[in-house]
């Protein structure tokens, strides 16, 4: 149950960067989040590069979640 | 070496990042 959680959290999370709903984050996704969050568009496109597996310019939502899969894993580890 | 520095620093911007994602979901209605 903790990973289904986990899943829909990272599909919401997803939503919100996909704002168009294509299915996938591009890096001009990532960066147009500068005005929302709290991050750089550096820091927008470093977050990207460390998500992205296979280097296609695409963020897909399996992408996406490992990536949140990995960020709470430290966050528990802390 | 920068790659090193990179490494080091992208795990708090990836934290800051998902930290700021579901505090914007918790946010709305």
């Amino acid at each position: 149950t903790m990973q289904v959680e986990m899943l829909e959290k990272a599909r919401e999370l997803f939503r919100l960067c996909d704002k168009e709903e294509k299915g996938f984050i591009t890096k001009l996704d990532m960066q147009r989040l500068q005005s929302e969050l709290p991050l750089t568009t550096e820091q927008l496109e470093a977050v990207f590069d460390s998500l992205e597996q296979d280097n296609n310019g695409y963020l897909t939502p399996v992408e996406f979640s490992m990536g949140l899969g990995k960020f709470i894993g430290i966050e528990q580890y802390q | 070496d920068p790659s090193m520095k990179a490494g080091a620093t992208s795990e708090g911007v990836l934290a800051n990042f998902f930290n700021s994602l579901l505090s914007k979901k918790t946010g709305s209605p």
